[in-house]
């Protein structure tokens, strides 16, 4: 049974990208057979695995602009075994537009990543900074959601028109929909702002909190610039701990 | 000569509203009127001003949707004096869709604010973290584009693809829009990762960078809660200092 994870929240910055990688090669280290699909315009996902997107011929933004392409066309190994990921390429900013006034346009990526179904144990998405048509793909196609939210003022504003629309996706789209998390990230035990607001999460979103909670590392920001994932640039930093702990807490519901 | 400035960068969480609301205050302070425009529907510059959207009856939403609407009417007071905002709604996220076929839908908000320019001295436009149609609205009307990039790698990377999209829309639709800045923010002078991206910028995009660095403060992170800009939240403070600086820097420009 592939369990399909959307990494999502409009919140720019919040830390998507970096629980996508991450997540991805530790579940890939315990043996999961992973697969990630940047659905950024940004390509943050592609870069950061070391992939130049400009070099490449086909990207995700195929499998939305040509009815024929097919996601095993697209996909592309990384330097870590049991970890493969479709790239995005910053054309993919086209899509937005081209796809709005489509009928059914929310129902693409679905489409195609159901021949993909058996060959992997987890496919994760990275998504753009907007609730647009892109994460609305990435929602009708999801059994999850993790929602990255950093332990700043900004990002707790948004959690619940993002659950509303959640809860709307699934049940007019998608009632395979299981799973709705949240998880804690950047947080910094030297600063009152962060424990406030951590709190505050707690208080209002208790029975959707992830237990882990990811520390602020610089480690953690300097990984892309390798093209590694943490779990090879610094392996025993505290992120690279955090991250291990994530992928543990996100098996353990694969039982549930 | 009103001198519109958009805050704009696709990468999330890079400090855009957090410049929009300070770099306005401290404008304000001195004594120039400042009018500051939320084109994000995050509604985090109106928030981060004490403003709660989901009160108000118009917003700039409907600046976008209706076409008799005037932008004089949606203004709201802040409690800072030579300060006003343009709120935003949620319901802001709805006009990506709906604008997407229109023609001429880049060019909505540069006649909505043709009315205003006397009034004011500087318009701040806020953008969200995406190249859609919000942020072509706001290249199109503005003499001036203000980027903020934070000392980190995915955020170098996004650099040379805006500045291109900046060049086409001067070309094909403004060509007032003179002045294009990088702003360095969220500066950590402890991290190798920012004194190297710092230098990277340096490098690459030397007569670009405007000379304020705005350095990480927690400061700045807190602010918004108490709804009140950085330079009545922490005066003195070293977010406050850099901020009043850039203000300068930006009133330098006039005279060129
Ligand atoms: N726990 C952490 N500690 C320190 N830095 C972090 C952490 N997580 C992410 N970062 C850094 O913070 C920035 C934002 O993270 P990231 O790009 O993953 O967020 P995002 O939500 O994907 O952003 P966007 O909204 O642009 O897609 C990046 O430069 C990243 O390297
Ligand atoms: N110099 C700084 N030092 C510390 N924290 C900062 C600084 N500037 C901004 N922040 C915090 O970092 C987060 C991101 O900043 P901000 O929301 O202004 O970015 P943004 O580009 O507007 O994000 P979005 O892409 O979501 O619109 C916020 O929580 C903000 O309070
Ligand atoms: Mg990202
Ligand atoms: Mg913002």
């Amino acid at each position: 049974q592939t369990r399909v994870i959307a990494i999502a929240n409009p919140k720019g910055g919040c830390g998507k990208t970096t629980t996508t990688i991450n997540l991805g090669a530790f579940l890939a280290d315990m043996n999961k057979k992973v697969l990630l699909i940047d659905l950024d315009p940004q390509c943050n996902a592609s870069i950061g695995l070391g992939i130049k997107p400009h070099l490449l011929n086909f990207s995700v933004y195929d499998l939305f602009n040509n009815p024929e392409s097919q996601a095993n066309e697209i996909i592309c190994p990384t330097n870590l075994l049991n970890l493969e990921v479709v790239p995005a390429k910053t054309s993919l900013a086209d899509i937005e537009s081209k796809l709005r006034t489509q009928k059914g346009a929310g129902f693409i990526l679905k489409r195609k990543l159901e021949p993909l179904l058996l060959k992997y144990d987890y496919i994760l998405l990275d998504c753009n900074p907007s609730l647009g048509v892109l994460t609305l793909n990435a929602l009708v196609c999801s059994s999850g959601v993790i929602i990255p939210v950093q332990t700043q003022f900004y990002a707790l504003r948004g959690l619940t028109q993002l659950l509303n629309l959640i809860n709307i996706v699934r049940e007019k789209a998608n009632l395979g929909l299981s799973m709705v998390k949240i998880l804690t990230t950047m947080y910094d035990v030297r600063t009152n702002l962060s424990h406030y607001i951590f709190e505050e999460i707690q208080k209002n979103f208790k029975n959707r909190l992830l237990n882990t909670i990811i520390p602020v590392s610089t480690k953690l920001a300097e990984a892309p610039s390798s093209g590694l994932p943490i779990n090879k640039y610094a392996p025993g930093s505290k992120g690279a701990i955090a991250y291990e702990q994530l992928a543990k807490e996100v098996i353990s519901f694969e039982e549930k």
